[in-house]
């Protein structure tokens, strides 16, 4: 079965974590 | 931090219900993949609430999903750069 998982999907942003560079 | 469950999800609004879920998931999510941590919650985050409330519960659920989502994104980026050059 094919993934339902769509590799366009925005990226998520947490508040509470400091953001990769 | 006290688990999220569904009346605390059912609360909120649709936005903000999917930040709540991401909050949790990316964390878990980081300490698997951290450079691509982003990208992935970003991907689960489309699967519905309700079966998110599941994987948060079942650590091996969850491993499983992100390792899906890791596979997709990195068949995605193969066939990007094939295309591309």
């Amino acid at each position: 079965r094919k993934s339902t998982l769509n590799p366009n999907a925005k990226e998520f942003n947490p508040r509470s974590f400091a953001q990769p560079k | 931090q006290e688990p999220l469950t569904a009346s605390m999800l059912a609360a909120a609004p649709p936005q903000e219900q999917k930040q709540m879920l991401g909050e949790r998931l990316y964390p878990l999510i980081l300490a698997m993949h951290p450079s691509l941590a982003g990208k992935i919650t970003g991907m689960l985050l489309e699967i519905d609430n309700s079966e998110l409330l599941l994987l948060l519960e079942s650590p091996e659920s969850l491993h499983s999903k992100i390792e899906e989502a890791v596979a997709v994104l990195q068949a995605h980026q193969i066939s990007e750069s094939t295309h591309k050059s």
